[in-house]
Formats: C-alpha cells, structure tokens, sequence
C-alpha cells in the first residue's frame, strides 16, 4: 500500500469521525444531507458485496465494516434518533436522490469488467458515490452559513478523492497491468465536483472569515 | 490474477 493511499483511506476515516463527532456530542446533523447519507450507505453496501466473497486482508475488512456500519448508523440517526433528527435541515434538503440512481444502474449495466451481479453492483456504488455528494453540495450552498465541522466534513472527503486519485497515478507507473477505468473516470468525476467547493473554502480560510458558498 | 479481478481498494 502507497502513501496516497493509506492517506486518502485516513482521510476518508476521519471524514467519518468528524461526522459522528458532530452527531454524538452536540447532538446535531445541521447542514448534513440526509440525501448524500442514505447515498453513501447505499454505495458502500452495494461495494462490499465481496466481503462475503473474497478476502484481501485484514485492514481491508475492518475498514469496509467501519464505512458500512458508520454509513448506515449516521442514516440511523438522522432519521430517528429522538434529538439529533430535529436539527435536520428536511426543508433545504430536497434533491431528489433517488433520481441519481437509476442513471447510475443502467450505466452499471452497459459498462463494467464483468456482466455479473457482482460486478454490476461494484460498478453501480461507483457511478453512485460520484455523485452522491450532490445533494450536501446543494444544501451547503442553501444554508449559506456552514459551520466549522460540516466545512471540514465535506473538506476531508474532498481530500480522500483527491488522494486516491494520486495513489491511482502512483500504482499505475509502479504495477504491472493495474488499469481501473471505471475507477479512475467515475473518481475523476467526483473529484473535479469537489473542486468548486475547494475553492470558496480557501478563500475563508485565507481571508480568515466564516465560509460562505454564493447564492 | 487478471488486474481487474482484485479489487483491493475502499
């Protein structure tokens, strides 16, 4: 394993831990898209379909049951935990989510390594997670006002794509015969959607004020 | 293995 790599994994780790810090202690999902949540435990359980196939190794087990069980807990709460799903922003969160997945599933079905149930799903959480931030994009950009852990939620994501993206250039001149193109454009894609996120974040961040997205 | 049968990443 490369040094991208490891740091994108950590990234994304951490990206998962700011979440659940924000949801476990001030009891709070505000700013958060429920839409991207149920997204992304959408994603990873369609993804790790293989665990009860294949086995890699060790750490690649328990980070997949970390993503799967956290994904899937945060979408728990909130939708039904008593207090934390009353600081849900339901009324700006309206991106119609489920309108990105049947695109997603038929491209599964034109375009993937192998015309298998397997490999159909892997090829859909793909095409899936890409775009799965769409709808938090959105609600960052209604709410206009971000605070500091759902900034550096979307920022450390941001950062994992990022990373990935340079672990695939690294493997790709230092492997034989490692070439994922559904992996690579379907990553390309969802990093590029981060870029303009980047952007404004930097710019706070620079200038030292409150990050604000334009209307 | 074929490349793309080892799919070793998250």
């Amino acid at each position: 394993m490369n040094i991208f790599r490891l740091a994108g994994d950590m990234t994304h780790l951490f990206s998962v831990l700011v979440l659940l810090l924000k949801i476990h202690t001030i009891k709070s999902c505000a700013g958060i898209s429920l839409k991207t949540q149920e997204l992304y435990a959408i994603v990873f359980t369609t993804r790790y379909l293989d665990l009860f196939t294949t086995y890699i190794s060790l750490y690649n087990t328990i980070m997949k049951l970390i993503f799967l069980g956290s994904s899937i807990s945060i979408v728990w709460y909130m939708r039904h935990h008593k207090v934390v799903r009353r600081s849900y922003d339901k009324d700006q969160d309206t991106f119609r989510h489920y309108l990105l997945m049947l695109p997603c599933l038929l491209l599964a079905l034109l375009i993937n390594e192998k015309f298998t149930f397997l490999e159909v799903m892997w090829a859909f959480s793909l095409y899936l997670e890409a775009v799965a931030i769409l709808p938090q994009l959105v609600l960052l950009q209604r709410t206009r006002n971000i605070d500091n852990l759902t900034g550096q939620y979307v920022l450390l994501l941001g950062a994992y794509r990022a990373l990935y993206v340079l672990n695939w250039i690294y493997r790709y001149f230092t492997e034989e015969n490692y070439v994922h193109w559904i992996t690579w454009v379907s990553g390309i894609v969802q990093t590029l959607l981060y870029a303009d996120f980047f952007y404004y974040y930097f710019q706070s961040w620079k200038n030292n004020v409150k990050l604000q997205l334009p209307a | 293995a074929e490349s793309s049968d080892l799919k070793d990443e998250l």
